[in-house]
């Protein structure tokens, strides 16, 4: 079983729109896939149409008040484990309840957990305890950027934040840098994936997910980009970026 | 003196962008412009190019260890508090030294300060603790937002969030929801601004800032975007929105 957090505290860089299609791209080939939603604005859940009203979370799976298995929405091609506003306050009790091992509360609530051949977990835009939860949970980190100056110091945080880990004891991969809403008009964005590639040579995907407004409409059907437009730019995007990943495997 | 938040709990969706060039637009009135960065990740700290090493910022003005002026980082045209990843750490200080009445942090550090026609404060993408201190501080909000579907599920979050502070005897008004990024080729831009007019009607500018990749180009330069490109869209749809708040003061 593969597990795989995708992460980046700067905010709107693709994060939610890769977990999703990445997914749904894995899927396709015939693996099984649950993607985990870390972010209390749940994002992931909502661009899927998941209703969590009266349904266990994955606030409730935290605190093992629920198992695994009785959080998950099962969509046609993909299992999900939605997030809630609730997983605010759940950060802050688990914080309070295991202040010295807080990051270990993902890995030990999903520990066991069978059926998946991968397991993708969406993080929110910071470097909290959420998102430690998640990048501990899997030690193989994928991360999205736009292909634009402010992404270049949002990367040298993470790197920064993968050492530490690391040093407390914690494997930890970079499974590879994802340049996203490339522009393909514009040199800013040529510009900013060269200088990736120039300094973080192969650990920058070989694929770049373009801008195309196909993955924003997306969300709006609650659907993911190959059911929701199969033969466009985002679905042959996020094919090839599957096909990536599958080889690194 | 006018004071002004920008927030958005959704990542990316122009509010560093918007506060630096909105307060440019406001400098290059002749008003006076303090821009406060009230974000960890100090994107707009970084996008002005303003060194914070070994300098006073405003983790240490919230905990009255500094003056405000001590930390005051003079530009030509404006004046920046800079934030560095040291808030994260003082966020949580404040919380724990002050459980009750944290959100006035930063009222109670500016209290009493001169000098100023305009404060514009940018928010971290959350609504957590430091973006409460934001909204307290000012009592008036300007929300960018991306004109995409995930836009419209992150507004409901922030309007509730105003409800609570009002009914916590805060007062609190909404300054008005700037449709950011409007990508002018797509249907997609069109339909969800026509959407938020519809229901949230005046409390939408009529001013939208277009995509236009000048605005991302100008961060790389540490300028913003009235130097950097003054005759392009990006300069014009910002100024266009400084007469529209200086209309509604
Ligand atoms: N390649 C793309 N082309 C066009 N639009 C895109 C692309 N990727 C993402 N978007 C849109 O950009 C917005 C931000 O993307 P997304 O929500 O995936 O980012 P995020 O990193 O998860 O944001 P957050 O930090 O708030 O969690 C969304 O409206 C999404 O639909
Ligand atoms: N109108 C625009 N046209 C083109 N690019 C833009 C525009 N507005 C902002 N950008 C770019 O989009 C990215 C996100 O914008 P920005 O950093 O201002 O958003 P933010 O809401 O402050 O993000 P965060 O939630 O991470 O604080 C930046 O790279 C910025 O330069
Ligand atoms: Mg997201
Ligand atoms: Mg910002």
């Amino acid at each position: 079983m593969r597990k795989i957090t995708v992460i980046n505290q700067k905010g709107g860089t693709g994060k939610t729109t890769t977990t999703v299609n990445l997914g749904a791209a894995l899927s396709e080939t015939g693996r099984e896939v649950l993607l985990v939603d870390l972010d209390p604005q749940a994002g992931l859940t909502e661009s899927l149409g998941v209703e969590t009203t009266g349904r266990a979370t994955v606030a409730e799976v935290l605190t093992r008040e629920a198992e695994p298995r009785d959080a998950f929405h099962a969509l046609p091609h993909l299992t999900i484990l939605p997030s809630s506003p609730v997983l605010a306050e759940t950060e802050k009790r688990i914080l309070r309840e295991r202040p010295s091992d807080y990051p270990l509360a993902l890995k030990d609530a999903l520990a066991g957990m069978r059926g998946f051949d991968f397991v993708i977990v969406d993080c929110p835009p910071s470097l909290g305890a959420l998102s430690l939860m998640g990048m501990v949970y899997s030690g193989s980190l994928l991360i999205p950027l736009q292909t634009q100056y402010m992404a270049l110091n949002g990367l040298e945080k993470i790197l920064g934040m993968v050492k530490t880990i690391r040093e407390a004891g914690f494997p930890m991969e970079i499974l590879g840098i994802l340049p996203c809403m490339y522009d393909v008009r514009t040199s800013l964005s040529r510009q900013v994936e060269e200088h990736l590639r120039e300094t973080l040579r192969d650990k920058v995907f070989r694929t770049v997910i373009r801008q195309s407004v196909s993955l924003a409409e997306a969300p709006a059907r609650s659907k993911d980009i190959l059911s929701y437009q199969p033969g466009g730019r985002g679905a042959e995007d996020y094919r090839a970026l599957a096909q990536e990943v599958l080889r690194h495997g």
